[in-house]
């Protein structure tokens, strides 16, 4: 019962927290902001990416002076499915620029994401409630530039870099120690997986149909063997390999860079409280909850943890 | 503002902007 | 939290090494040739300015013929500073929707330094903002915290585009 009070009060006080700051104290007193000029191919930038070792960038059009939305991932799933099926567009595909990517989306009929944003000084738990209704992980910080009135994106706030700002700044996370298999937050049913063996396509389908960012793939028995993230998919392209996707998904995954930490697994019985030790300490963006014997049960997202923060209890 | 060398034909230019009290290195990347 | 309690851990077989090593040991003839990506953090190397070894009246020469063919323009130099060009750009953008109207005089101040004997350094400073129907920009009464909401973006463009156009004429 003593437990079940303080988390109570713990996600209390933590929410109070979140309202009570604002996006911009979030954003370190310095950073870089990488964006990209939209008549880039489309190629390029995801050597730009990979470069600075970053899975998404805010777009610049220099024609209208604006900001035209956020490359992500998606995008470049977007790219590998008009190709798989329209092979013979591989010049198209070559040649495609970052503004020639709402095409590629119309082409295969879907929906464009919509980025909502933010100003920098609404406060965070805004800003967290608007990222959770557009089911995007990202939200972009915009402001207003005071000669042209033309929108500055200030930063691009992440479930991850708001967790990480909670974990770091509240004390109270130590205080939620209900085992996360009494919260009800844990995504069990028709969580998507694959085998070791399914075509690397039929998995990059699955996350798009899915709007998820990882498919969990397990063995015969249903035992976790890995994981494949949307964001391996700038490596697939990368290695031109998109145009041999006959390639099973254990073997798309050869191409993991070797500083991949590697997936996260929890069970039912772990606390919030350690969870969020983990995300304090570690890059982590989901946990794969299996049972003692190592089946998979579910997957809890860092966006399952940030709606149970915001909206649970 | 500050250049990086040319790499894919791509260019890479910067410059750091103060935005209220925090310091922001704004980065444009453009094809060349 | 007492960390005896925690089941939180990493996956082995999801570490690169072992599943390579796994796929390696099913004998796939694609895993072969499969390697890693080499996630180069190639540090992003800066410098101020774009370097120039010509000599520099040839360097001042190109700067003007690259903005003259850019269709910007500049103040008459000063005998006494022939090293500074002040430069007024109009930036035409696609106009948008509600048609507000917005400076769409980018100023620059365009500078070459001296570093050692023939090693030179072309400097681009942004220099505010004027409307080309005469308007001036109503931005002196803001406060100190506004006053810093500033958008390099539009500057950042007009630079690659001089940038080019020297490096093509070059």
């Amino acid at each position: 019962e003593k437990i079940i009070v303080e988390q109570k009060l713990a996600v209390e006080s933590i929410r109070a927290f979140l309202k009570s700051k604002t996006s911009y104290d979030v954003l370190p007193v310095s950073y870089r902001l990488i964006v990209l000029d939209t008549s880039l191919l489309v190629k390029k930038s995801l050597n730009v990416l990979l470069q600075n070792n970053i899975v998404s960038a805010p777009l610049w059009d220099a024609k209208t002076s604006r900001f035209a939305g956020l490359l992500t991932s998606s995008d470049f799933i977007n790219v590998i499915q008009y190709y798989f099926s329209n092979p013979d567009k591989f010049e198209l595909v070559d040649k495609l620029q970052l503004d020639g990517l709402k095409d590629i989306e119309r082409a295969i009929g879907v929906e464009p994401p919509d980025t909502a944003s933010i100003h920098p000084s609404r406060p965070l738990y805004e800003a967290c409630i608007r990222m959770m209704d557009s089911t995007s992980r990202r939200i972009p910080l915009i402001d207003q530039d005071e000669d042209t009135h033309r929108e500055i994106v200030v930063s691009v706030l992440t479930q991850y870099r708001i967790l990480k700002f909670v974990a770091l700044n509240c004390r109270e996370t130590h205080f939620l120690r209900r085992p996360i298999g009494e919260l009800n937050i844990i995504t069990k049913n028709n969580v998507a997986s694959c085998r070791m063996t399914t075509p690397v396509i039929d998995v990059i389908q699955l996350l798009s149909q899915g709007n998820v960012a990882s498919i969990p793939i397990v063995d015969h028995e249903g035992t976790l063997i890995n994981v494949y993230e949307a964001v391996d998919v700038l490596g697939l392209i990368k290695g031109g390999i998109y145009n041999d996707l006959s390639l099973s998904v254990g073997e798309a995954l050869m191409r993991r860079s070797d500083d991949f930490e590697g997936v996260y697994t929890c069970t039912e019985r772990d606390k919030l409280s350690t969870i969020m030790d983990n995300i304090r300490k570690s890059r982590v963006h989901r946990f794969f909850v299996t049972d003692d014997s190592g089946k998979l049960v579910g997957v809890l997202t860092l966006s399952d943890l940030l709606k149970y923060i915001l909206l649970g209890e | 503002l500050a250049t990086s060398s040319i790499k894919h034909n791509t260019l890479c230019v910067a410059s750091i902007v103060r935005y209220k009290r925090k310091y922001v290195t704004q980065i444009l990347y453009a094809p060349l | 939290s007492k960390e005896e309690d925690s089941t939180i851990s990493i996956l082995p077989t999801s570490l690169p090494q072992i599943h390579r090593a796994n796929m390696l040991a099913q004998g796939l003839p694609a895993a072969s040739k499969i390697s890693p990506l080499v996630n180069k953090k190639s540090k992003t190397r800066w410098h101020f300015g774009i370097r120039s070894r010509s000599y520099p009246l040839d360097v001042m020469g190109e700067i003007y013929m690259a903005l003259k063919n850019l269709g910007a323009e500049w103040a008459k130099p000063s005998e006494e500073d022939l090293w500074t060009i002040r430069v007024r750009w109009k930036y035409e953008v696609a106009q948008n929707k509600n048609n507000e109207k917005i400076p769409d005089l980018m100023k620059m101040i365009i500078q070459l330094f001296q570093i050692e004997t023939n090693n030179y350094l072309v400097d681009f400073k942004f220099d505010g903002w004027e409307s080309s129907y005469g308007e001036v920009s109503a931005n002196v009464n803001l406060s100190e915290d506004e006053m810093s909401t500033f958008s390099a973006y539009p500057f950042l463009h007009l630079t690659t585009r001089l940038i080019m156009e020297l490096a093509v004429n070059s």
